[in-house]
């Protein structure tokens, strides 16, 4: 394709990631560095202020198997189980994000209907777990649309599995970020990312390729433009789509765990959807 | 595949936010 054509797509592509995703990089920087004045986020570093915080989280209740009557024993186990209820609603909300987001990618929305589903499926926790590391340092992370900086001790400090959790994002974040990535450019590797035409059950793999690797190029061009000092920029964020599967991979993995382990834990409907016969 | 992503499905066929997520 003629370079004008790719300049088109990556515009386009960054227009849809800045319509559809309200946390950018650039905004989520801007807040991790100080410089938003007076809306610095809420620290969340030991229990009592995570439920201090609670309030600035968006919380939809995810009903619960049965309500047992609170001891003394289980409350901080209680907080726990709704800070992980939090955490699901938003990340069922990211995956309407990312499905918009994939809808706007050109041609995504002519390719079979069921073959969409399965781009999604084994696409949207790479794409949140990338979308993860411009809201993380290596000291914490923010939550709650940037209105929260939870602390990664804090997240280390909680009980099994639940401390497990986020230390494998915050190792790959943390390198992930040296390659210093824009939100445009962020906006095609999520592209590239969600057409995968290697993923289990593709119906018709040619024509995901075929759209791929026009994205590819774009984005070859973009960080060649956008990075013109940092040398082989592209092969290094290519690399990372082959830790990003083991990722996920550990993470359904010990979410399939909490499953059996915790009677109260209630997984959101979509994400059980997307997490059945994943891995 | 549809049938077992019904959610998924739903937010793939619908152009605004349409379920109650």
């Amino acid at each position: 394709p003629e370079a004008a054509d790719l300049r088109a797509l990556s515009r386009h592509l960054y227009e849809a990631y800045l319509k559809y995703f309200p946390l950018t990089k650039a905004k989520a920087r801007a807040i991790l560095s100080g410089k938003t004045g007076d809306n610095a986020p809420f620290v969340i570093h030991d229990m009592k202020s995570l439920m201090e915080g609670e309030q600035f989280i968006n919380c939809k209740q995810i009903p619960t198997q049965e309500h047992q009557p609170q001891t003394s024993c289980n409350i901080l186990d209680a907080v726990e189980l709704r800070f992980f209820h939090s955490c699901q609603s938003r990340s069922a909300e990211a995956v309407r994000e990312v499905t918009e987001f994939a809808k706007s990618i050109p041609g995504f929305i002519n390719l079979d209907l069921n073959d969409q589903v399965t781009l999604l499926k084994y696409g949207v926790i790479e794409v949140l777990i990338i979308m993860m590391a411009p809201l993380m340092n290596k000291d914490g992370t923010l939550i709650a649309y940037g209105q929260i900086f939870m602390t990664r001790e804090f997240l280390k400090s909680l009980r099994k599995p639940f401390c497990q959790m986020m230390e494998p994002k915050f190792e790959f974040s943390v390198k992930f970020n040296t390659l210093e990535l824009d939100d445009s450019d962020m906006a095609l590797f999520l592209a590239v990312i969600i057409l995968s035409g290697d993923r289990p059950g593709l119906l018709n793999v040619k024509p995901i390729e075929q759209l791929q690797e026009t994205v590819l190029h774009a984005l070859e061009l973009q960080l060649k433009l956008n990075h013109p000092d940092s040398l082989q920029l592209f092969a290094k964020l290519l690399q990372k789509m082959t830790d990003l599967r083991q990722i996920v991979t550990d993470h359904v993995h010990l979410i399939q765990l909490l499953k059996k382990t915790e009677v109260d834990m209630c997984l959101h409907p979509l994400l059980q959807e997307i997490m059945k016969d994943l891995y | 595949l549809k049938e077992k992503h019904k959610i998924l499905h739903q937010l793939l066929q619908n152009s605004t936010s349409p379920v109650d997520l």
